[in-house]
């Protein structure tokens, strides 16, 4: 009883509020529902996600909410990867190793 | 080496943070940051070249397809400098098949370009009294990355699958802040650990992460950065000068 009279603070954002306020932040709007529950879905993995990364993190990054926290991990890739760059580098490391295995 | 290095703090040598958007430009955004940078340092004069001239005019088809900071100094020798960002705007969109170069007045050109040595410590003395150097990168932490210094391992962030271009302005030196309270009670006794970082400029707008530019941490290739780090070479090589990096 004594506990449940005790204010129990600000309640803590809900992820649809959280998500809410990331649409206003960063000007997002998606053009029906079905894509603005998939976005809200995606949203919260990379919530989740990002606070795995704060977890792994060696160092004194801070990981969380960003302009592309409603795109995939794919959809990041293709948007912002230089796929070109990167395949070019794979065949250079294959090579690499492949000629250290000959050795 | 100096203990830390910004060229950020050097008047007029780092032009403004470029926003990429949908074109997957970031190698011809560090190609030209490179260029202008060293280009301010050895000439003490302010310019800002032309992404959308490297996109355009460059051998390897659309340069919103990604591409390589090599090609884009290839283009810069091919047509004898760059224009001015000022007279041959960044669109963010290539037109392969009309290449304005030969229309503009070029503000810079450059000699050569050199692959550096993949040496953490050898591309610090280069960028301490050169000036900045274009590195590859693993970018897919920066998907999620606010602020601070990421320290990766191979595990978190594969140092073989770079995939993302971007100009290496700086590095430092921080305070460790994390710690238990043990930690903290006991910091007076025990030697204090400071963690070694880079400072990199992105091509994602001013205001993603650390006002466009973020933090790995330097000594373990983190998210590869030692797997590409190239620069043009600006100037008479016979006259080759060093600087000093505030």
């Amino acid at each position: 009883d004594s506990l449940r009279a005790q204010d129990p603070g600000p309640r803590p954002l809900e992820l649809k509020e959280v998500f809410k306020l990331f649409q206003i932040q960063f000007n997002k709007s998606y053009s029906n529902p079905a894509e603005h529950a998939r976005r809200l879905d995606i949203f919260v993995h990379n919530l989740a996600m990002a606070q795995r990364l704060q977890e792994e993190d060696l160092g004194t990054a801070e990981f969380g909410v960003t302009p592309f926290s409603d795109l995939t991990e794919e959809e990041f890739g293709q948007l912002y990867g230089n796929w070109r760059a990167a395949k070019k580098d794979l065949r250079v490391g294959r090579k690499v190793r492949f000629e250290k295995q000959e050795l | 080496i100096p203990p830390s290095c910004d060229w950020r703090k050097a008047p007029n040598i780092i032009s403004p943070v470029k926003y990429q958007g949908k074109c997957n430009c970031c190698w011809a955004i560090a190609a030209a940051g490179n260029i202008e940078a060293l280009w301010n340092i050895r000439f003490k004069q302010s310019v800002e070249v032309s992404v959308q001239e490297l996109l355009d005019c460059g051998r390897c088809g659309d340069g919103c397809l990604g591409g390589y900071v090599w090609d884009a100094f290839i283009t810069v020798l091919n047509y004898s400098g760059l224009a001015s960002e000022k007279d041959y705007r960044f669109r963010g969109r290539a037109n392969i098949h009309r290449c304005l170069a030969p229309f503009y007045k070029k503000v810079a050109w450059i000699q050569d370009y050199v692959m550096l040595p993949r040496n953490e410590h050898t591309m610090a003395r280069y960028v301490a009294t050169q000036g900045p150097i274009t590195v590859l990168i693993n970018q897919m932490l920066l998907q999620h990355y606010r602020q601070g210094i990421i320290r990766a391992t191979p595990s978190t962030c594969d140092p073989w699958l770079v995939n993302h271009y971007v100009l290496l302005v700086g590095f430092g030196k921080e305070e460790e802040k994390k710690g238990s309270e043990k930690d903290l009670s006991q910091s007076n006794h025990l030697p204090r650990h400071s963690t070694p970082y880079w400072i990199l400029k992105n091509s994602w707008g001013a205001h993603w992460g650390e006002q466009g530019y973020f933090r790995l941490h330097q000594g373990s290739n983190t998210c590869g950065i030692t797997r590409s780090p190239l620069t043009a070479c600006i100037g008479d090589p016979a006259e080759k000068q060093q600087v000093s990096c505030p």
